[in-house]
């Protein structure tokens, strides 16, 4: 994806699954 | 027209992986070794290893759901291993690097191999 028009997000992407309910 | 590109997306989605491990969550295989086993996901073993590739791409092996490894292989170079496939961290201690590049050729990670052997070297 290193296209003209990329932007960069470096936050968290998507949730996060916990290491116990 | 463009992309946002998340730029920590492949490392949360391995944690997230390595979250359903540790909680054995979705994991379809059991892999013994020498006496001691361990829960993964084939999908995981698969992406990263050449031996796992072969075996689970035969379509007699489709539905295989435990498989012990050759005696020969050292379980904590094994569980170092497979540690490194859902962090991307080899852990590499003088006394457990040769076991942990003998269980790369076993499982045939030719990258980790050449990085253990520079790291014997030096």
């Amino acid at each position: 994806y290193e296209g003209v028009n990329t932007i960069k997000e470096m936050g968290r992407s998507i949730h996060e699954i916990p290491r116990q309910d | 027209d463009g992309c946002i590109q998340f730029t920590r997306h492949a490392g949360d989605v391995l944690l997230n992986f390595n979250r359903l491990r540790s909680r054995n969550i979705l994991t379809d295989v059991a892999i013994q070794v020498d006496g001691q086993h361990f829960h993964a996901h084939k999908a995981i073993l698969v992406a990263c290893s050449g031996f796992f590739y072969s075996v689970f791409m035969d379509p007699k092996n489709a539905n295989l759901s435990a498989i012990s490894l050759d005696p020969k292989v050292d379980p904590k170079g094994f569980s170092i291993l497979l540690d490194f496939m859902y962090t991307s961290c080899l852990d590499l201690k003088d006394s457990l690097v040769l076991a942990t590049m003998n269980t790369a050729i076993y499982l045939q990670m030719e990258h980790v191999v050449d990085t253990c052997h520079r790291f014997i070297k030096s």
